[in-house]
């Protein structure tokens, strides 16, 4: 069981200890604990290196002391002629006496108590990250305001993860800024835009000090962004390595600042907006954009009016414009629309006449209309022409979208009467 | 027809037969037929036909059976009870409007209407062609239509010749200006020719083309002289006709 304090005397003290020994104590004080040793009496003989007789004193293996010769007292007031201390709770003393002594050596006479370890002072390692609180028997690790301990109990970090932006525009910021960010944190930043958006970030150089890669290139403290199939960094450095503008393709972003213990660095400021995404600007000869504008985004509405004798026609109806919108996925809704040539469709046939089949009957064309000769004729001298009209009719410049009329030809007989004459 | 000669449709292929009693009329119109008051006098739903030169059953069968929708006699037309008897013979003419339009081809054509030019007015001398399927100098009815070519002559003939109907006295029938005297060497229209054109050429035409400006109506004996219905006094009369019954048919 560990103890407070102890007692070590050397074999048969304080006579004369015996030749060829070799005695070990094993010292242990409850944990959280160094041990104070002390000798007030110390004679054995002297030896170079102490090869011959000596006292070892051991911890975790590595032999910390080797004592052997005689010590005094400095001061007449303290027993003590040797003392150390150990920041470790547990030891190993080890005497150890060869074949020969032709001399009388007495030995040593040694205690040991435990004593507090200042474990914030006392190691080169600092356990915590920030703030070391001692006592008898331990240590705690504490936090400056804002901070909070992660769950080893030693590094404190700050909470800066969570903040979800999604205003189209917005600026983001390290925490306390453009005061030292925090050691041992990991923060996370999310923008959200709705679709339609695409992020681009603008950092200046001026508004980015994050602590410089090391020799190999590596950041210990480090900005990325990751949007969507596309990632931007890691960033560290003294001043934007950057980009001034990061122009994404996505409308999310997830932002990541990570830092390690060291660093006293301001940190980064970015701003970001949400760039409508552009639909493609389509030029025909057959439509009118309206309004017309050089470049067309995401939400914008078009009215697409299509010129003299082209519609648009969705299922049976007939139309000659249209409205478009520019969606989120850089596509114009109804698309699938388009101004075509007006058709006038199959003209109708009249009676006593016919209309040749024509080519095409959309807008422009042609069609005649003819009478059953020599029996009819066509009551408009030029009424047989018809043109294929914006408006879908056939029409004639005398009757306009009027049928022609076939009138029967009077009087005309098919054979003269002959008079037979005898 | 007297003096006449057998013919084909195609030469007067404005014919209409009048089935019952037997009479003529001339096509001027898809829907429209011109004949003597007297053919349809008391006879709202004549039969008639166009298309064929032959009266037999089995041409008569393709010709072309027209269908009547009304009869419109002219309203100065003057109805007897006697028509044996009859001496007044104004204004003999009517329109028959048709049901259905007639298809016309190289058997049924209309003839055209007299214009109101003076070049339509019919003159002395002016040569015209009748037709029909009428009495003959040999037989009361043919089978097979006859045409005939007579110039148009002075009323004076027409009033001169003797009657042949022992009921009506010579002096009792009624001459007017709508009437036209034609006939020479005893060419002639005759009982069963009523109603049918009295056919000019069209003044200053290059081809042959015809109006109609008679009517076969009326003779005192067939063989010499007949009265025909002066067309061309009646033009307003049957444009306006047409006119005002032309449009959707009602039920």
């Amino acid at each position: 069981e560990p103890t407070m304090y102890g007692e070590i005397l050397s074999p048969n003290y304080p006579q004369a200890y015996p030749n060829e020994v070799v005695k070990t104590w094993d010292i242990e004080v409850p944990e959280g604990f160094g041990i104070h040793l002390y000798f007030t009496h110390l004679d054995m003989e002297l030896s170079e290196n102490c090869a011959y007789d000596s006292v070892q004193i051991i911890s975790g293996g590595i032999e910390e002391e080797r004592l052997c010769g005689q010590r005094t007292s400095k001061s007449p007031n303290s027993p003590t002629v040797e003392e150390f201390q150990f920041p470790y709770n547990r030891l190993q003393v080890v005497f150890t006496s060869d074949f020969s002594n032709e001399e009388r050596f007495t030995g040593f006479a040694a205690y040991y108590s435990a004593v507090d370890v200042n474990e914030c002072t006392d190691f080169t390692d600092v356990p915590c990250s920030h703030f070391c609180n001692n006592f008898i028997g331990g240590y705690f690790c504490s936090c400056p305001p804002e901070y909070f301990l992660h769950d080893d109990m030693r590094t404190c970090g700050v909470n800066c993860s969570g903040d979800v932006f999604t205003a189209l525009i917005g600026e983001i910021a390290s925490p306390n800024y453009p005061n030292p960010y925090p050691e041992n944190s990991r923060c996370e930043y999310q923008i959200r835009l709705q679709e339609g958006f695409r992020l681009v970030l603008t950092i200046r150089r001026e508004d980015f000090d994050v602590e410089p890669a090391d020799s190999e290139g590596n950041c210990h403290d480090s900005l990325t962004f990751a949007a969507k199939n596309q990632q931007f960094g890691p960033y560290c450095g003294n001043g934007f390595p950057g980009p001034l503008t990061i122009k994404t393709q996505s409308n999310t972003l997830d932002i990541v600042f990570q830092t390690d213990l060291t660093g006293q660095n301001k940190g980064w400021k970015l701003r970001y907006h949400g760039d409508p995404i552009p639909c493609p600007k389509e030029i025909s000869a057959n439509s009118i954009w309206e309004p017309e504008k050089a470049k067309y985004v995401f939400k914008d509405v078009v009215k697409i009016t299509c010129v003299d004798g082209f519609e648009v026609v969705e299922g049976n109806v007939g139309s000659t414009s249209f409205y478009s919108t520019c969606q989120s996925n850089g596509q114009w809704s109804n698309s699938r629309l388009e101004c075509q040539p007006v058709d006038c469709g199959v003209p109708e046939p009249i009676e006593n006449g016919k209309v040749e089949d024509p080519e095409d009957t959309v807008f422009g064309s042609v069609i005649h209309y003819t009478c059953e000769e020599p029996y009819y004729y066509m009551e408009q001298e030029e009424g047989g022409e018809y043109h294929c009209a914006a408006n879908g009719s056939w029409v004639n410049d005398q009757l306009g979208v009027e049928l022609p009329k076939c009138i029967p030809v009077c009087g005309v007989p098919t054979e003269p009467f002959k008079v037979q004459q005898r | 027809i007297f003096g006449g000669y057998s013919t084909k449709i195609q030469s007067f292929p404005w014919q209409v037969y009048f089935e019952s009693p037997r009479g003529g009329g001339a096509l001027i119109d898809e829907y429209w037929v011109l004949t003597a008051a007297h053919v349809v006098e008391g006879n709202s739903d004549p039969v008639m036909y166009v298309g064929s030169t032959l009266l037999k059953i089995e041409r008569l069968r393709n010709a072309q059976r027209l269908i009547t929708e009304r009869v419109i006699i002219h309203p100065s037309w003057k109805q007897e009870d006697d028509l044996n008897t009859r001496t007044n013979f104004d204004n003999d003419i009517a329109l028959v409007q048709l049901k259905d339009p007639v298809k016309m081809g190289p058997t049924v054509a209309p003839i055209c209407l007299p214009e109101t030019s003076s070049d339509y007015n019919p003159s002395e001398g002016d040569l015209g062609l009748i037709s029909g399927w009428g009495r003959t100098e040999n037989r009361t009815n043919v089978i097979q239509l006859r045409g005939a070519k007579l110039p148009i002559t002075s009323l004076e003939k027409c009033q001169q010749v003797k009657v042949e109907n022992p009921k009506a006295r010579s002096n009792d029938y009624v001459f007017t200006d709508n009437m036209i005297c034609a006939g020479e060497k005893g060419v002639d229209s005759c009982e069963g020719d009523s109603g049918g054109a009295f056919a000019l050429p069209v003044p200053n035409v290059k081809d042959p083309k015809f109006y109609v400006a008679g009517l076969v109506s009326w003779g005192k004996k067939c063989g010499t002289y007949g009265i025909y219905t002066k067309v061309k006094n009646y033009v307003d009369w049957i444009l306006k006709t047409m006119q005002e019954n032309s449009g959707p048919k009602k039920d």
